[in-house]
């Protein structure tokens, strides 16, 4: 039964793809299958697998729409174990569409339910909102993973997240756990990293929720992308690649407890 | 008459909010008067002045939904020429409201309409993302300054980006020129960021688009907003303070080309 895992965090820029995306690589280098859910209309997660967004035939809109099956719009990857529902910016019509629907909030769950089964992780990249899309990646997801930058805007918009988390959990019955906070682009030399980071456990209280990893600023990780493969393909030996590697391994280990 | 300027880009944490504090702060300190417009659900731009967003009396979205005048929910700031339209998450749930209503499109040039002309700026911070807000604050505006980071998914969402400014010219009928446009977070030691500056300047063609001030890395304008002031008050030498201060120098000097 695969885990569905939704990276979300409305703050713009703080890692969501780099996250969704290396994390879903690194896992599959440890032997998970995995599917990678594009799920914001810019398509960064498409784009670093080097697939070119204006040319796909089927994507997560199309799915989403009915045009094609979800499994039709899945497509491979240059690794293994790795599949992606891709998207484009049609994506970005879905949100006023899909808010004329009485069950907006499940359409996504619905859509993903056919192929759930078939992977170890289906993990979801979110846009950097609070709109029905992102409603949505946390309803049809079992758990979440928060990249929080360590900076001060990230602090000002946990209570906005935590609070529509909260309410996703109460009005639409559906829990998605925080399975952790990931600290991302993080600058040791900096005052302010080291202050936001104490910020961040004070606000979230007992430690088991966030990760031991800490995502560095390294430039490889944003060089990836421009080669349309993931850091791990891109530069193994990199402390970007090595970071997510030791962040899928501590998620899996997380599972073992 | 005021001219209004929005700061746009989809793309998440490139510096749009940053811009719109530190550019508007400059503006009013070389004796402008300026109306800073936070049309970003987040409220970024109004913490940036120390202001309390859950504690707000009046807001832009109680001025959009009509429950007070725009003149009601402007207030001051520690700068004498500066006033900001605050905003917090109340925002977020007009995108869906305003999409019943024929008129959608011109919600924010009819709020602002009654104080145009008190300011000789208007600089509208927006959210990440395509969606209505971001509609109303290009049809709102009179031109528009793009904030872009020197990576890679910056370019990707360039033909996203200027495809819906566009749109909203043609169907819309309400053109925003594209004032400028100005490279963000700039760090000069890395390759990428030469080779995104080189592809910005060919997707742009002529020159005169691109701001001769482009705003570097530095910590000083990352900390600020933690202080609740913006940079040239928390730091005025610091080199962040000094380039939004050349480029609102840059942005009045081609007003009298
Ligand atoms: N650890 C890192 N080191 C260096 N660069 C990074 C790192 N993480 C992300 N980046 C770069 O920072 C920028 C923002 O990251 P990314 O796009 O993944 O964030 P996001 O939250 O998905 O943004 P959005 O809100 O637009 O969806 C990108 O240019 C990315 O390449
Ligand atoms: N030139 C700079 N030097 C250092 N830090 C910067 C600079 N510009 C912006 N920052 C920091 O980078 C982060 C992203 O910037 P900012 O929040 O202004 O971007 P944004 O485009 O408004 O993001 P969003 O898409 O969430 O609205 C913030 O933490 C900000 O303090
Ligand atoms: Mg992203
Ligand atoms: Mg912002």
């Amino acid at each position: 039964m695969g885990e569905t895992i939704a990276i979300i965090n409305q703050k713009g820029g703080c890692g969501k793809t780099t996250t969704a995306v290396n994390l879903a690589a690194s896992l599959s280098k440890l032997g998970k299958s995995v599917l990678l859910i594009d799920m914001d209309p810019q398509g960064n997660a498409t784009t670093s697998f080097g697939i070119n967004k204006q040319e796909l035939e089927n994507n997560v809109y199309s799915a989403i729409s009915g045009q094609v099956s979800v499994k039709k719009a899945i497509i491979s990857t240059m690794l293994e174990n790795l599949f992606i529902l891709p998207s484009n910016i049609s994506l970005s019509g879905v949100e006023v569409e899909l808010s004329k629907l009485d069950n907006y909030h499940l359409v996504l769950k619905d859509l993903l339910a056919p192929v759930k089964d078939i992977f170890d992780y289906l993990i979801i990249d979110l846009p950097p909102s609070l709109g029905i899309i992102t409603i949505n990646g946390l309803v049809a997801s079992d758990s979440l993973i928060i990249p929080i930058q360590a900076e001060y805007f990230a602090l000002e918009g946990l209570a906005d997240l935590t609070n529509t988390i909260n309410l996703v959990e109460e009005r639409l019955r559906s829990p998605s756990p925080i399975k952790g906070i990931v600290l991302t682009l993080y600058d040791s030399r900096t005052r302010l990293a080291k202050e936001v980071y104490i910020e961040v456990k004070k606000y979230f209280g007992d430690k088991k929720n966030i990760f031991k990893t800490v995502i560095s600023r390294n430039i490889r990780l944003a060089e990836a992308p421009s080669y349309g493969i993931p850091c791990i393909v891109y530069d193994e030996e990199s402390r970007g690649a090595r970071s997510y590697l030791k962040l899928a391994k501590e998620l899996i280990d997380s599972e073992n407890e």
